[in-house]
């Protein structure tokens, strides 16, 4: 079953609220889930309630793998609040980072670690950190899909670009199979000019790659996060859920369609 | 003449930003200002114009102190559209957070190449990026002082209690005279009530440190991001335009008040 990681390397893009919430929303449709916290930051972590350092966490198997030895994921993965399954980060990776630069097979370990879990779920989502370094190219490595979250300003757009450019590189080198599934706008709001300029922008490059939902700006989904919940179960009536709910819709459907 | 850092590791904070139009308002107040763009995602030299990667840049600098050779940022200063001087970063910026591992006295180099021009500017100010790592550590020990520009919502909060934990070893370790100069909240809005919550929290926390200038939402600022131009040279009527200035006055104040 696949797996899609969240990513570009510009700060605050709503990569970690993107993660939370695209996942419940699956969940509601019935669907499995798991997520994995990639950030030495820990925010999806924290956004689900887990304020406390994971005795085990992502770092723990990784630093198996590191050392030859097996890993098992599915002994790291909790059951938060909200009834979502994460695997933890913690503030220990910050150290894999650089751990990882002269392992064997280094940007392939979340590939091997993830493998096991595949079929244990319907989807795995992977939250990235705001950095193109080795825990995000693992990540795509072990990605059969990338969903790129930005706001509609002109600094996310020049971190598109650089993003491309790593991803053609990954995609040749380490992982054909990976497809960038979309771009969402967050944070959008449709009488800002820019939003829209931006929006135009992107759908010019990259057509129906841009996602139709747009995740408008609502506090609740900082909200949700402050009390350890995924929009739906904070407040369903929030518009941050109305247009999770329809990302998630239109998440099925592209994948669907390839 | 004092070197400030804009420096948290939370993405999309208002590093960037803060960067050029504080030191944009100092400049109109007849302060000489230098920026070093301290990121590899170049933000702050794509932010004043610079779209090419610059053949020279504080990497090609760094580049030399690692090698043991003496190294000259004022050949790489650049003067921007806008009257700013920079020290433009680039991609290759990228390798230095590994390469500098290895290297004696690697929290010290940008103390060592900062060194020769503080003499000849009012203020540098250092734009960091969304990680701890080697890149920020550098910026803060070659730091008198630290600002901290944070969104007031819950996850930014969270990497302030991060934040704070790496400033006090860093303070220990390797650079006494580091001083947290302030908090400033970015994109605040008066109606939101987690906006006003964390302000709330922070005061109560830090006390005088929290900036009493909030700076408001305002495209103004993205916008003239997009057109190479800080936001006084943009649009002096803007609101961002108000709020940096009136930062601009409350910093002065602070480093006098100490
Ligand atoms: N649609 C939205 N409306 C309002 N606030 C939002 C929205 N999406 C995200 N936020 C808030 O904006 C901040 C940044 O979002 P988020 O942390 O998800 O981005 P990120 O890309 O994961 O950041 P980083 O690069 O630091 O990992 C968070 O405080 C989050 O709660
Ligand atoms: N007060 C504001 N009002 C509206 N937009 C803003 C404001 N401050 C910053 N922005 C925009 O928000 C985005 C994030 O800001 P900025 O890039 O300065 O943060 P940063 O902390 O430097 O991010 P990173 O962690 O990626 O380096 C940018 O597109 C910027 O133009
Ligand atoms: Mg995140
Ligand atoms: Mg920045």
């Amino acid at each position: 079953m696949p797996i899609i990681s969240l990513a570009i390397q510009k700060g605050g893009s709503g990569k970690t609220t993107t993660t939370i919430n695209l996942a419940a929303a699956l969940q509601r449709e019935g669907r499995s889930v798991l997520l994995i916290d990639a950030d030495t930051q820990a925010n999806l972590t924290q956004s689900l309630g887990i304020i406390d350092e994971p005795e085990r966490s992502v770092y723990t198997e990784l630093k198996k793998e590191i050392a030859g030895e097996s890993s098992d994921l599915q002994q790291v993965i909790v059951e938060t609040k909200s009834g979502l399954h994460l695997v933890p980060s913690s503030l220990e990776l910050a150290v894999a980072e650089l751990e990882l630069v002269s392992v064997y097979g280094r940007e392939q370990l979340f590939s091997w670690m993830l493998e096991q879990l595949r079929s244990r779920y319907d989807f795995i989502f992977i939250d990235c950190p705001p950095a193109f370094g080795m825990l995000t190219v693992n990540a795509l490595v072990a990605s059969d899909h990338v969903i790129i979250p930005l706001q509609g300003e002109f600094l996310p757009m020049k971190g598109v670009q650089s993003f491309i450019h790593h991803f053609h590189a990954i995609k040749k080198k380490l992982n054909p199979k990976l497809n960038l599934l979309g771009f969402v706008l967050i944070k959008f709001d449709e009488r800002i000019n820019m939003n829209r300029q931006i929006c135009g922008q992107l759908e010019r490059e990259f057509g129906s790659k841009v996602f139709h939902t747009h995740i408008r700006s609502n506090i609740q989904l900082a909200k949700a996060q402050e009390e350890g919940l995924d929009i739906f179960s904070f407040d369903k009536h929030a518009h941050g859920a109305d247009d999770y709910k329809a990302l998630a819709e239109e998440f099925l459907e592209k994948l669907e369609t390839g």
